[in-house]
């Protein structure tokens, strides 16, 4: 695993998020459950938590849009760069956006929003792109069976590295 | 002198300079003042790229290392920022 330079991490342990752009490719309610999900993959094995708001500036901003989409990097279109999420921090830090040219699914088929969700929030909670090929933060895309996934031992490591752990050990 | 045929299309290359850019550094620099260095940058940045993947090392561009590039992949940089 690794850490930004610099090592930013969120200095609290409450983390809000608020979704302001859906997929049309799912329901919002899939869309909040598998955010849901992949931010509870975090709080499963640190002393973070996260909650959903639904208006106002929360500290993970998150959108779905295809290209420009207001900040200096805009998506490339269907494959290639699938989301991008800022590192710690004020203002636009651990602001996270996906790709809509994508088509974003809770299966194997296109793309997983769980498993890219599950990525990017490791990004917004401070974890760099791991050398790891089994790490969800390996930099490219590979679906595997999200039915009871857990966060592989390396990332585990880098994020409990940043914030300890929820159950002393 | 004999020449080696390159490996991978012009379009390919063009992907990989961008992809490079992207995730590795400035390649990407057409003046032509300081085209060598870009192309200098080119190899490094593609060293760096083919480590970081476990690809073999070589610093030129091959299909292997043109696969990696073309896989969907997440947009923040490999580079520590």
């Amino acid at each position: 695993y690794g850490h930004f330079h610099g090592k930013p991490r969120w200095r609290k342990t409450l983390i809000t998020y608020r979704i302001t752009n859906y997929t049309p490719d799912l329901t919002q309610s899939q869309v909040d459950t598998a955010i849901g999900q992949a931010f509870q993959l975090y709080s499963d094995v640190t002393p973070l938590n996260f909650k959903q708001v639904s208006s106002g500036t929360a500290d993970i901003m998150i959108l779905f849009k295809g290209g420009s989409h207001g900040d200096f990097y805009p998506f490339d279109g269907r494959g290639g760069v699938l989301a991008h999420a800022n590192s710690p921090g004020q203002g636009q830090g651990g602001d996270t956006h996906f790709d809509d040219d994508e088509t974003w699914t809770l299966t194997q088929r296109s793309v997983n929003l769980l498993l890219v969700a599950a990525h990017e929030f490791g990004h917004a909670l401070g974890l760099d792109h791991s050398r790891d090929r089994r790490a969800l933060m390996y930099p490219t895309y590979q679906y595997v069976n999200t039915n009871g996934y857990k966060l592989p031992d390396d990332d585990r490591r880098g994020v409990q590295a940043l914030y300890g752990s929820r159950t002393p050990v | 002198a004999p020449t080696i045929a390159p490996t991978v299309s012009p379009e390919e290359q063009d992907l990989a300079e961008a992809y490079l850019s992207n995730f590795y550094g400035d390649v990407g620099v057409t003046n032509s003042s300081v085209r060598r260095l870009a192309k200098s940058s080119f190899n490094l940045d593609l060293q760096a790229m083919q480590a970081f993947f476990g690809l073999e090392v070589t610093g030129v561009l091959n299909n292997e290392t043109v696969e990696v590039m073309k896989a969907p992949r997440c947009g923040v940089s490999d580079i520590s920022r």
